[in-house]
């Protein structure tokens, strides 16, 4: 565990805990893609089977649970408890354009093809895409409220820190996982646009709002 | 050689 790693995840975590804030105070998923967060519990239910069969440490399995559950109570808000709020006409991206191919690649490249592995590989190319509804529908919309993009910049900065914590592990312990890394550098290159736009508009106090 | 299936990572 390396310090990239520890604040990768915790900006992951609060990307999770602040999207979930922003829901529960303002009674309200206006502006979030409900698609994005579907998959996001799809990436964490088929990465986390490992809960059951393969101990690491008990910060590695409390963070797990703290995703899964926080996930799936983003879904249950969006879904059902403020289901009236919910965009739905501006959350129109086909997300099985990208659950199938996502699947047929986890079959085709993976480290072992054993039924664990594959559901692993299929949340790590999953989870590089899972934001592209949101984006779509940031696009679309032309427009995002402010703590939007305060999640979206949390969520793309916990990317962008494994990718340094991946080059630090391959120096320092000669690890490295291709399959996580180049998904990995797929995820950040998503949010680059993004990233450029939260800071030279959202961080100057500006809302984020694209030309129409 | 890396270790498959000790996926560490979150």
């Amino acid at each position: 565990m390396n310090v990239f790693r520890l604040t990768g995840d915790l900006s992951h975590l609060v990307a999770i805990i602040l999207l979930l804030l922003k829901i529960w105070k303002t009674r309200s998923c206006a502006g979030i893609s409900g698609k994005s967060q579907v998959m996001f519990a799809l990436v964490f239910t088929t990465r986390y089977l490992d809960l059951f069969t393969n101990f690491i440490s008990p910060y590695n399995s409390v963070m797990k649970v703290i995703y899964l559950g926080c996930s799936y109570a983003t879904v249950y808000m969006i879904y059902m408890k403020f289901k009236a709020s919910y965009d739905g006409n501006h959350d129109t991206f086909r997300a099985e354009f990208l659950i199938i191919p996502v699947g047929g690649l986890a079959f085709l490249v993976n480290h072992e093809f054993t039924p664990l592995e594959i559901l692993w590989t299929f949340s790590i190319y999953l989870e590089s895409v899972a934001i592209l509804p949101q984006l779509f529908m940031i696009t679309k919309t032309g427009e995002a409220e402010t703590i939007t993009t305060h999640y979206l910049f949390a969520l793309g900065l916990y990317r962008a820190l494994y990718l340094i914590n991946w080059i630090w592990r391959y120096y320092f312990e000669g690890f490295f996982d291709l399959i996580a890394i180049v998904a990995g550098c797929v995820q950040t290159i998503l949010y680059c646009d993004f990233f450029y736009l939260y800071i030279t508009k959202v961080l100057h106090g500006k809302k984020l709002s694209l030309p129409a | 050689k890396q270790l498959l299936q000790n996926h560490d990572e979150l």
